[in-house]
C-alpha cells in the first residue's frame, strides 16, 4: 500500500501567464513527484498540487523563488486517509 | 456486507464488493423498474455492470449516466449510488422522474473503472487511470477520459504512459471505454450522456478537443445555466459552465466529445463540489449534501432531453 505521510496539497494561484507557464514546466518534471489534482488551466482557477514529502522543500523553494501565491490546502494527506479509513470501518460496524 | 437497502449507509464510502452487492439489492427491491446488465469486462476481468431503469417498451430513447471513470474521485461514485437509489425511489412519486421513465430508459454505470477503484481501496488512494499494462513502459494505466475517439491524442492529453493524462496506445484501447462505445452504438437511441467527475464545480459540454462552438452551443449553454442555478439553490454551491475548451482547457479524447460527435446531442460532464479544503479526500459526511445538490441539475438535463426529442 502506498502511504502519503507528510505529503501536502498546495493550492496555488498563478498571477500571470508567465507563472502559468512555470507551473506547466513543473508538471513536466517527473522527478519531483508532483500530482496535479487541478491542472494549470487559466488564471481564474486555482491549481491544486499534491507534493510528496521528499519533494516538498524543493517545490516550495521553486514557488517562493518565482513569487507564487499559495496556501496549504491539506497539511498531511495520510492523516486524512487514515481518517477516511476509520470512517469506513465505523460505518461497516 | 450490507444486508439490505434499508441499512445501506449512503453517507459512507464503500468497496467495490459492497457496491456490487448493493446493486443486486436495488434490483431485488425494484424488480419491475431496475435490472442489471453486464456490458463487458475490465482489464483485470471484473464485470462492468450497468443499472437499467426501464418501465417497459422496446429500445426506448435513453439517457446514459456514468460515474467513477477516474477512480480516486470517490465522491463521484458515492453520488452515483445515492442518485441511482433516488431514481428508483422517486419513480411514481416525483412527476419529473415518472415522466422520464414512462418514456425513456436510464442506463447508469456507477463503477466505470472497477480495476482502478479497487486499486484506490487497497494500494493507492490517489489512482486516476485504468490498470492496463503499457508495452515498453514501467508505468501502468491509461486515462480513460482521454481514450475516446474524439480528437484522440491531441492537446490536453499525453503520449507519456507515466503521465496521469496518458491517452493510451489508440482510441478505445481500454476495455472499460470500448464497452461503453459498443453499448451506446449497439443501443442506437441514446439521447443524452452525462459523465460525472469531481471536484472543480463545473458543468461542461462539448467541445474539449477544439474551440469551435458545437452546433447546439446556444441550447446547451442555456440548459447548463439553468442546471447550475438549480444546483446552487440547494446549498449555494457555485458552479461555472460552458464548453470544456473555453471553460477549463483543451482536452482531447473525452467521453462527452465522443458522445456528441456520435449523435448524442445532450452530452454533459459534471465536476462535483469541492469545499476548497479536501480535493479528492472529501469527507464522507459531504456525500449526501453533494448528491442532493447535484440531483436537480441532473434532473434538468434529463427532463430537457425528454421534452426536446430529436
Amino acid at each position: 500500500e502506498q502511504l502519503f505521510v507528510g505529503d501536502q496539497v498546495l493550492r496555488i494561484i498563478a498571477n500571470d501567464e508567465e507563472q502559468m507557464t512555470l507551473l506547466r514546466v513543473l508538471e513536466e518534471q517527473a522527478e519531483l513527484q508532483v500530482d496535479f489534482w487541478r491542472h494549470p488551466t487559466n488564471l481564474n482557477h486555482p491549481v491544486d498540487l499534491q507534493v510528496s514529502f521528499s519533494s516538498l522543500q524543493a517545490v516550495k523553494i521553486f514557488l517562493d523563488s518565482y513569487s507564487f501565491s499559495y496556501s496549504i490546502m491539506i497539511e498531511d494527506v495520510q492523516e486524512l486517509l487514515d481518517e477516511e479509513k476509520k470512517s469506513m470501518m465505523r460505518s461497516r460496524r | 456486507r450490507e444486508r439490505s437497502i434499508s441499512t445501506f449507509d449512503f453517507a459512507s464510502y464503500h468497496t467495490l464488493d459492497e457496491i456490487y452487492d448493493w446493486m443486486d439489492m436495488l434490483v431485488e427491491d425494484h424488480p419491475n423498474l431496475v435490472s442489471k446488465l453486464q456490458i463487458g469486462q475490465s482489464y483485470e476481468n471484473r464485470p462492468l455492470y450497468v443499472l437499467k431503469f426501464s418501465t417497459g417498451g422496446s429500445n426506448r430513447p435513453a439517457i446514459w449516466l456514468d460515474t467513477g471513470i477516474h477512480p480516486r474521485e470517490w465522491i463521484t461514485t458515492a453520488t452515483g449510488i445515492w442518485t441511482a437509489n433516488k431514481i428508483a425511489e422517486e419513480y411514481g412519486h416525483d412527476p419529473s422522474v415518472t415522466a422520464i421513465l414512462d418514456s425513456m430508459d436510464i442506463f447508469f454505470e456507477i463503477i466505470t473503472n472497477p480495476d482502478g477503484f479497487v486499486y484506490t481501496h487497497h494500494s493507492n488512494r490517489m489512482w486516476r487511470k485504468t490498470r492496463s499494462m503499457n508495452a515498453g513502459s514501467r508505468c501502468v494505466g491509461v486515462d480513460p477520459n482521454r481514450n475516446w475517439d474524439a480528437g484522440f491524442g491531441g492537446a490536453g492529453s499525453s503520449s507519456n504512459p507515466c503521465s496521469e493524462t496518458y491517452h493510451g496506445p489508440h482510441a478505445h484501447s481500454e476495455r472499460e471505454v470500448k464497452a461503453i462505445v459498443d453499448f451506446i452504438h449497439g443501443h442506437g437511441n441514446v439521447k443524452s450522456v452525462i459523465s460525472i467527475h469531481s471536484y472543480s464545480q463545473m458543468l461542461l459540454f462539448p467541445y474539449g478537443y477544439k474551440t469551435t462552438p458545437a452546433d447546439d452551443y446556444q441550447e446547451m449553454i442555456e440548459l447548463a445555466k439553468k442546471a447550475v442555478s438549480d444546483l446552487a439553490a440547494v446549498y449555494g454551491t457555485k458552479y461555472i459552465y460552458g464548453s470544456v475548451a473555453n471553460t477549463i482547457y483543451m482536452a482531447c479524447g473525452t467521453t462527452i466529445d465522443w458522445a456528441y460527435d456520435n449523435g448524442v446531442k445532450y452530452s454533459f460532464t459534471l465536476e462535483l463540489r469541492d469545499t476548497g479544503r479536501y480535493g479528492f479526500l472529501l469527507p464522507s459526511n459531504q456525500i449526501i449534501p453533494t448528491a442532493t445538490e447535484t440531483w436537480p441539475a441532473l434532473l434538468d438535463i434529463m427532463v430537457h432531453a425528454l421534452e426536446h426529442p430529436y
